[in-house]
């Protein structure tokens, strides 16, 4: 463990939070891709499995837990407590054209060829797209509140930090992981125009809207 | 390099 991915797991962690509070306090999930929340249920679901197998630590084993729980709780509010706010006209991404991609590249490039390995590096691709539903749904709208926008700045500020702990884990331990540095890079760079519009607009008190 | 499988980030 490592100062850059403790934050790196706070960010995350404060995403989900974030997520979460702000459909329990404003009762709805206006604005919030139900597709992008379905994906990282699969996310957590298909990595975690290990969760029965190795044990690592105490804070990874509840992390995981606390990663699970939530992803399930959200998606409990958006398509069963909070359905009628569901904006479901706007969230039309099809998750098909990145599931079937995401379980063809895991069959093709994973470490082992094992069943739990395959379940890992299915989820660390899945991963890297997930959030693309929520991205093409702000941009359909033109438009993100600014919880949203703290979400996912949150959100994609996670890998980011992942991407420095990974340098610094190569140079103080030799580890590497070529499938999760690789696809954290590219999770990153899909967050990059978002960032981009959350510094210079967010961030200085005005509402998150895409340029004309 | 490590380029064992065991995975112990999340």
């Amino acid at each position: 463990m490592n100062i850059f991915r403790l934050l790196g797991d706070i960010c995350h962690l404060v995403a989900i939070i974030v997520l979460l509070l702000k459909i329990w306090k404003t009762r709805s999930c206006a604005g919030i891709s139900g597709k992008s929340q379905i994906l990282f249920a699969l996310v957590y679901t298909t990595r975690y499995v290990d969760l029965f197998f190795t044990y690592v630590s105490l804070y990874n084993s509840v992390m995981k837990v606390i990663f699970l729980a939530s992803s399930y709780a959200t998606l409990y509010l958006i398509y069963v407590k909070f359905k009628a706010t569901y904006d479901f006209n706007h969230d039309t991404f099809r998750i098909e054209f990145l599931l079937i991609p995401c379980v063809i590249l895991s069959l093709l490039i994973t470490h082992d060829y094992s069943p739990v390995e395959l379940l890992w590096t299915f989820s660390i691709y899945l991963e890297a797209v997930a959030i693309l539903p929520q991205l093409f749904m702000v941009s359909k709208t033109g438009e993100a509140e600014t919880i949203t926008s703290h979400y996912l700045f949150a959100l994609g500020a996670y890998r980011a930090l992942y991407i420095v702990n990974w340098i610094y884990r190569y140079y103080t331990e030799s580890f590497i992981d070529g499938i999760a540095v690789v696809a954290g890079i590219i999770q990153t760079i899909l967050y990059a125009d978002f960032f981009y519009l959350y510094i210079t607009k967010v961030l200085k008190g005005k509402d998150f809207k895409l340029p004309a | 390099l490590d380029t064992t499988v065991g995975h112990d980030e999340l």
